[in-house]
């Protein structure tokens, strides 16, 4: 079993080498890669010797070749069908956002309780009630769930959620998910980072 | 000088502690605390030592004081004056969040290229042009920019918001910002986070 910690950090590497590619770059080091992520070389080479042989050690990886390869391992290279809880100003943002078609994501379904919306098309996604959730993610074989409801709505979406089989969320709101084991979600949070921002303009 | 750790690290004491008041706690021990974050309580009192004496041990830290106190500590207590780059999708939900107005921001301008928006009002902020940012963004004291263009436009407004004073910097984009000296910018990046739900829930 490959650890999480290794995962998360396959993710870093593949962001790194789009970066790389960017920049016209065809090869990179393992030093290099390590110095820009404030890693070890050994802690990549041990990441990635889970999977195989990648490159050759002397003249470095190939970039497009590993980011290819890292690709296939993370299983973002097939089809992931995502639907959205709460389809408010967040929720037509991403909905709008061309970087979920570019790594292979798509939101197939979105669920609200707004009677103004249910039934109605939102850049081209049919809006269902959000008590059809449970037999439309079967029928799409939908396998990730967005969260952009209200704070205080949260407890009866999850229980949806984990009702219709889902086992991945992305949590766009303040709450803490508490979730029965089997089931991972990841919170995305700038007002941490805001904070931060804050400190440093007013110290500066 | 604090260092930059200890003040990352006081914003998640902050999101512990919110998360606290929620569930309706008076008293946190440091121990509890550090459990919860993944830390030592060692770490927490010797960050908390930089700014003087807070709580007694015993009976451990009082919830609501310490919040309090590291809310203006951060700075975050005063009137933190945003502006915003790019009002598309992205711009557009982030006006309508509720949670800005919540932690004493505020977005205060809004700078756009398209005709079709420049003299408008969304959410009631006024649309201006790029070329005017500069002096709207001394005139209104704006001490932080949130970039919310598309990706190849990233190093012309760039250029802009360095010109006009501004220190830190919220990007959305998927561009890593080359910045000189003394400007501080964090990235929201939510498609990490999605690659490793896809991992899992294909290993499911
Ligand atoms: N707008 C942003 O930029 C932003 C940024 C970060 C986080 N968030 C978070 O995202 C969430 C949504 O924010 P928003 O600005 O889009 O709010 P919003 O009020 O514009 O949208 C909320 C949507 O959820 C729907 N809804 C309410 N209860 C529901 C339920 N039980 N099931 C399904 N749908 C339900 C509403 O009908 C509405 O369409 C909030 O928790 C907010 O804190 C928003
Ligand atoms: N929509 C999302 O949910 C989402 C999520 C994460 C990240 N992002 C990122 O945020 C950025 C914006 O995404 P979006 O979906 O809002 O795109 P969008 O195309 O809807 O909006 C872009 C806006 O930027 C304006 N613009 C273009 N060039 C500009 C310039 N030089 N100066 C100022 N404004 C300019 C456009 O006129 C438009 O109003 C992208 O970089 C995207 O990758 C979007």
């Amino acid at each position: 079993k490959i650890p999480n910690a290794t995962i998360k950090r396959l993710s870093l590497y593949r962001k790194q080498l789009r970066r790389l590619i960017s920049e016209d770059r065809e090869v990179v080091q393992s030093q290099e890669l390590a110095d820009s992520l404030g890693l070890t070389s050994t802690q990549i080479r041990k990441d990635l010797s889970y999977f195989g042989k990648f490159g050759c050690r002397k003249k470095g990886y190939d970039v497009n070749l590993l980011l290819a390869n890292l690709r296939k391992i993370m299983g973002v290279a097939t089809d992931n069908k995502l639907c959205l809880f709460g389809c408010g100003n967040l929720g037509n943002a991403l909905l709008g956002y061309k970087g979920f078609e570019q790594r292979g994501f798509s939101i197939e379904a979105i669920f609200d309780t707004d009677l103004n919306k249910i039934g109605k098309f939102f850049h081209g996604k049919r809006c269902y009630s959000v008590n059809q959730a449970k037999e439309v993610i079967k029928r799409k074989n939908i396998k990730i769930a967005i969260i952009a409801v209200p704070d205080e709505t949260v407890d009866e979406i999850l229980e949806i959620i984990i009702l219709s089989g889902i086992k991945s969320i992305l949590n766009f709101t303040q709450r803490h998910l508490q979730l029965p084991g089997g089931i991972m979600a990841r919170s995305v949070d700038f007002t941490d980072k805001l904070e931060l921002l804050s400190y440093f303009s007013h110290t500066k």
